[in-house]
């Protein structure tokens, strides 16, 4: 359903989320993203869909640049029209060998 | 683990055992199931104060505390947000919320990498010596990423992430995915990241072999380490009542069995009874008597645990042709014996050929001097899918058989039921060739403070020797009656050698832009790109950049078509790490239908440091199959830096 959530990685532009945040504060910049988006999608969901907001799992700053969290399709669609925003993969299990 | 060490030449106080080499501090991160950190392997005796640069710390959760961290295990935490958000609440009846290891798996791993010299180590007497990781003083962090129903890849990225903010030194993965073009691989590109701030990162190949194609963690920057038997077994003779006996493995240490009826399938049971599955031996039929039961449907323990539960006295574990001829031995709750599937096919045809078989099982403990190393069947094939112009898996080490610490409250058969515990348990994967070689990468590390990951790699891959200990050709487990010798694609360079490793004479290094610019001749986009560039990354001009060009230490030649004088050119640089004024030359084993032109033929330095480069040309003269396999080696004196060529059409 369009209201279901999925956890996804998200990767973002490492160079164009710097200029947009003080250092030690990605998290927040990421959270402050995830609040608009979800401003957005609010507005575009039927009045009687009920909206879960999404969720922040992971701010990632070192190895790669973004985050995950758990996104509606509608909350993915917005995300993706954010300035920086690369790539969403679904979170999968891995397995050990 | 025990014997490990001993088998790819490291001795205490010598070479890269040596004291000094060994004080060094290198922190190996492990991504796995946690750690149990009392165990007497993660000991900090003697051990210096945790160095400055590192920033890590000890998680405090279920039944761990800061204090469950010293001067060994220096960092310990615990990732499961996004495991949590797929599968639910972890349940803490059967994991601790916490980096403790419930598993066993991430105590094993973390020993074998890293884990302090333990006099004695066994399990119920088994490969029984002085167990020690292969960086023994080096510090450990564990990551936990991995839960009882899998690995979360947001949890991993999370472990990678934090890891290298840390400061390990080495990251091992024993874990995957399927393969997948390396934009959509979550650990590729995180440890893109790791390698690009000098972490060195060591991944298992997978588990699925003997198929082609199946090897995972393929990027180039990653270190993928294939899985091997050493020459120690654990050897089981079963014998039929027509007096027809095979030889099989197990862990069993006990006393063997006299000769019992032997049942199997109907004999045993209902329908499943064969598989042994739960539920499906009748304890009338199965009581006091051996069952056989095949490989498949339900774990290898398990099945034993269904056979004691019924009644029955021991097990004959059966190989189907899928497994061949592998011989893992298990820590089953009975008298049992793993039989290969040539073996298994001779006892059911027995079964099926008289009234009231019988069978006996005789345990031989603990036997040194088979052939090895041998490559396992399981161990994941390459060519790989995603990027045809590298050779994967990179290495092999030792993966069968494997002793390593284990945790105090966790059975070595992994089954509930089983309330055996032990020190030390023998397990097996590519999970245990893995941190065998993030070991290594940590001791080569510490004596080379100053080479890149990839020139550690490249001293790994190009000092890995295809011989075995009777000077033939390493076999191949899985390999078919034809071609029972291991290639390129099950082996890759070939088994370790640490001690040639930390002096090779040349190295093949590559710097990130050089990966990028390997990233661009895939056609990358620029958003792609951008995943591992952490942004804008402008490619060079297509022309002058082919995926062959990767200055890699092996050589994947891929000829579209079965074309007759198609030719392929590729450049390598070599960095003389070994003596000032040295010449080196070529030697080349052609593979089948393939003409190799290398220019020049001799490489003269005149000092350390200097970069030479070559360009080879490999002509196809129409190969008879679909892939051959040859070599090229410089070779100077004491020096030969052998890489491997794969050719397929």
């Amino acid at each position: 359903s369009i209201g279901k959530q999925t956890t996804y990685v998200i990767h973002m532009d490492k160079s164009k989320i710097a200029a947009n945040h003080s250092p030690g504060s990605v998290r927040q910049f990421y959270e402050a993203v995830i609040d608009s988006i979800n401003k957005f999608s609010s507005q575009q969901e039927d009045q009687e869909q009920e909206t879960t907001p999404p969720q922040i799992l992971y701010a990632y700053e070192n190895a790669i640049s973004g985050f995950s969290a758990k996104l509606s399709t509608k909350q993915l669609k917005s995300l993706e029209t954010v300035d920086g925003f690369l790539s969403a993969t679904p979170d999968e299990l891995l397995t050990l060998h | 683990t025990t014997y490990s060490p001993h088998f790819l030449g490291l001795e205490s106080g010598i070479g890269l055992w040596d004291a000094t080499n060994l004080a060094k501090d290198v922190i190996v991160g492990v991504i796995d199931t946690g750690i149990w950190p009392e165990h007497i392997a993660f000991q900090d005796t003697g051990m210096p104060p945790v160095p400055s640069r590192w920033k890590g710390g000890c998680e405090e959760g279920t039944k761990f505390s800061q204090s469950n961290c010293n001067n060994k295990l220096i960092g310990a935490r615990a990732f499961f947000k996004g495991y949590e958000s797929v599968v639910g609440r972890i349940n803490e009846t059967v994991d601790y919320r916490s980096p403790r290891d419930a598993q066993g798996h991430g105590t094993h791993t973390a020993s074998t990498a890293a884990g302090n010299i333990v006099a004695n180590a066994n399990l119920f007497g088994l490969a029984r010596g002085k167990a020690a990781g292969m960086r023994y003083t080096s510090r450990i962090a564990a990551y936990k990423a991995c839960w009882s129903l899998g690995c979360s890849s947001s949890d991993i990225l999370a472990a990678i992430d934090k890891a290298v903010a840390d400061g390990v030194d080495v990251l091992s993965l024993s874990l995957g995915g399927s393969s997948r073009p390396y934009y959509r691989d979550t650990i590729a590109i995180a440890s893109f990241g790791a390698t690009q701030i000098g972490v060195f990162v060591s991944c298992s190949a997978g588990n699925s072999g003997p198929s082609i194609s199946t090897v995972d963690n393929t990027a180039p920057w990653i270190m993928t380490v294939a899985a091997s038997y050493t020459d120690r077994s654990f050897p089981a003779i079963v014998k039929l009542g027509n007096g027809h006996s095979f030889e099989g493995s197990s862990l069993y240490s006990g006393k063997g069995s006299k000769q019992l009826p032997l049942v199997f399938g109907k004999t045993a049971g209902v329908s499943g009874a064969e598989y042994c599955i739960n539920g499906s031996l009748n304890r009338k039929l199965v009581k006091g008597k051996i069952v056989i039961c095949q490989r498949g449907l339900n774990s290898r323990t398990g099945k034993g645990e269904q056979v004691k539960l019924a009644g029955g006295a021991g097990m004959l574990l059966l190989n189907s042709d899928k497994e061949g001829e592998e011989l893992i031995a298990d820590a089953h709750v009975l008298p049992a014996a793993t039989l290969g599937a040539s073996a298994g096919k001779a006892v059911k045809k027995y079964v099926n050929s008289t009234k009231r078989p019988t069978a006996s099982i005789v345990f031989k403990g603990t036997v040194f001097g088979n052939p090895a190393p041998v490559i396992a069947s399981f161990s994941s094939r390459g060519p790989s899918l995603v990027g045809h112009d590298v050779i994967k898996p990179d290495v092999t080490a030792p993966g069968v058989n494997i002793l390593a610490a284990w945790p105090a409250t966790t059975s070595p058969s992994m089954l509930k039921s089983d309330d055996r515990r032990v020190l030390f348990n023998i397990i097996s994967g590519t999970s245990m060739s893995c941190p065998h070689v993030s070991g290594l990468a940590a001791l080569l590390k510490s004596v080379h403070e100053d080479w890149s990951t990839a020139a550690i790699k490249s001293a790994l891959m190009t000092t890995a020797y295809t011989l075995n200990n009777r000077n033939s050709p390493i076999a191949d487990v899985g390999g078919s009656s034809d071609t029972p010798l291991a290639t390129a694609f099950a082996f890759g360079s070939g088994h370790v050698d640490p001690e040639s490793a930390s002096d090779p004479g040349l190295i093949y290094d590559i710097a990130t832009e050089d990966y990028l610019d390997y990233l661009c001749s895939l056609n990358y986009t620029s958003l792609q790109l951008a995943l591992f560039a952490g942004g804008n990354f402008t490619c060079p001009n297509p022309s002058a950049f082919h995926p062959g060009k990767l200055n890699y230490p092996s050589f994947a030649v891929n000829f579209k078509g079965n074309v007759k004088n198609m030719s392929l050119e590729y450049e390598r640089s070599v960095t003389n790490v070994g003596t000032s004024y040295c010449t080196y030359a070529v030697k080349v084993e052609e593979p089948n239908g393939v003409l190799v032109t290398i220019t020049p033929p001799i490489l003269s330095f005149q000092k350390i440091g200097e970069i030479l480069s070559y360009k080879v040309t490999f002509v196809s003269l129409r190969g008879a199959s679909n892939e051959s396999f040859g070599s090229l080696t410089w070779v100077s004196g004491k020096y030969a830096v052998k890489s491997p060529i794969a050719v397929t059409w």
